[in-house]
């Protein structure tokens, strides 16, 4: 999938991703 | 660990020695938030165990617009929450 990508200022990356399909759903 | 509504885990297997790890997190439940999460996807992130805090890392998804800083608390606390259970684990394994 698509995984957009931020990079803080500071130099620190975070990627995001779609959330585990499975976790999603518990209760 | 107390439900935040904010969820963080491993984003890869801990080997219990390298002093930066790989997390993941996302919001499984907004309604435990005050502000509106930007999106629900998970946000992948390193976090270096010995030189940084939850709380620097909570700040700098606030300036990049996951949260709204009024929840910097909420996603500090689940950050911290999660590498206190990494480092108890660690301690276990390796005393």
């Amino acid at each position: 999938g698509l995984h957009a990508q931020v990079v803080h200022s500071a130099g620190r990356r975070f990627i995001v991703s779609p959330v585990p399909e499975s976790r999603l759903r518990e209760p | 660990a107390e439900d935040t509504g904010v969820r963080v885990e491993l984003a890869e297997e801990d080997n219990g020695r390298k002093s930066t790890i790989a997390l993941r997190l996302w919001v499984e439940d907004p309604k435990k938030l005050k502000g509106k999460p930007k999106d629900n996807g998970a946000i992948e992130f390193t976090f270096e165990l010995e030189k940084e805090t939850p709380e620097d890392v909570a700040q700098e998804m606030i300036e990049s617009g996951f949260f709204n800083e009024s929840d910097v608390k909420i996603v500090a606390k689940s950050i911290r929450d999660r590498v206190a259970l990494i480092q108890w684990r660690r301690e276990r394994i390796r005393p």
